[in-house]
């Protein structure tokens, strides 16, 4: 997974 | 961003605001559990400890700043402000947070998707978070009596929850590479331990009776 993508929700 | 996403995190500020409406005007914190908050300041705090590296948007910026004020604001009401500590059911909320917390650190350490300090700690959120209402549940359960404020604060928690849901299919079926299963699983174990408290508040909701759990 791209972890990038994951930390833009909170 | 998307609609989901977006009502997700509407109903999770309006949670934050009906309860620090409840202990800001009424100044009171009855059956609202210290516990529970406490869980929550130290998940925002572990999570957001990007805050300064990582820029997302303004909006996620904001948003955090507005999660972690209020979290530790309401912990700081309950257990100092003279008047709102009077009203906290400290005899009722006895839930060891500890028990909580090491699992969910020792379950991190394990499974992660990368092992590297922040993202262990964001992991780390992400677990806590999806137990941290059972203190709040529990105390709930041994008041049973329930009033509105404290009511509406947990269906819109659960509320939020829910949308994050719908948010994960939607991002999951509209962008490539979406894929987080630890973000998810502990999601929808969060979700679940809502599914009890919303039966008996759609219950007292359908008969129009004021809220309250079974012994």
């Amino acid at each position: 997974g791209d972890i990038a993508s994951q930390h833009d929700e909170l | 961003m998307n609609i989901f996403r977006l009502a997700g995190d509407m109903t999770h500020l309006a949670s934050v605001l009906v309860l620090l409406l409840k202990i800001h005007t009424i100044k009171s914190c009855a059956g609202v559990s210290l516990k529970t908050q406490e869980l929550y300041a130290i998940v925002f705090a572990t999570r957001y400890l990007d805050i300064l590296t990582s820029f997302v948007s303004i909006y996620n910026t904001l948003m955090k700043l507005i999660f972690l004020g209020s979290s530790f604001s309401i912990v700081w009401y309950m257990k100092y402000h003279k008047t709102v500590r009077r009203t906290y059911d400290r005899d009722q909320d006895t839930f060891r947070h500890w028990f909580l917390m090491l699992p969910c650190l020792l379950l991190a350490l394990l499974i992660h998707e990368k092992f590297t300090f922040f993202e262990v700690l964001w992991t780390f959120s992400l677990y806590l978070e999806a137990v941290a209402i059972l203190p709040q549940l529990v105390l709930l359960q041994r008041t049973r009596n329930i009033d509105n404020l404290t009511g509406q604060y947990i269906f819109l928690l659960g509320g939020y929850r829910g949308f994050y849901i719908l948010n994960w299919i939607y991002r999951y079926f509209t962008e490539p590479h979406y894929v987080h299963w630890i973000t998810w699983i502990a999601g929808l174990v969060q979700t679940l331990l809502y599914a009890d408290f919303f039966y008996y508040y759609f219950l007292s909701w359908k008969n129009n009776k004021k809220l309250q759990l079974p012994a």
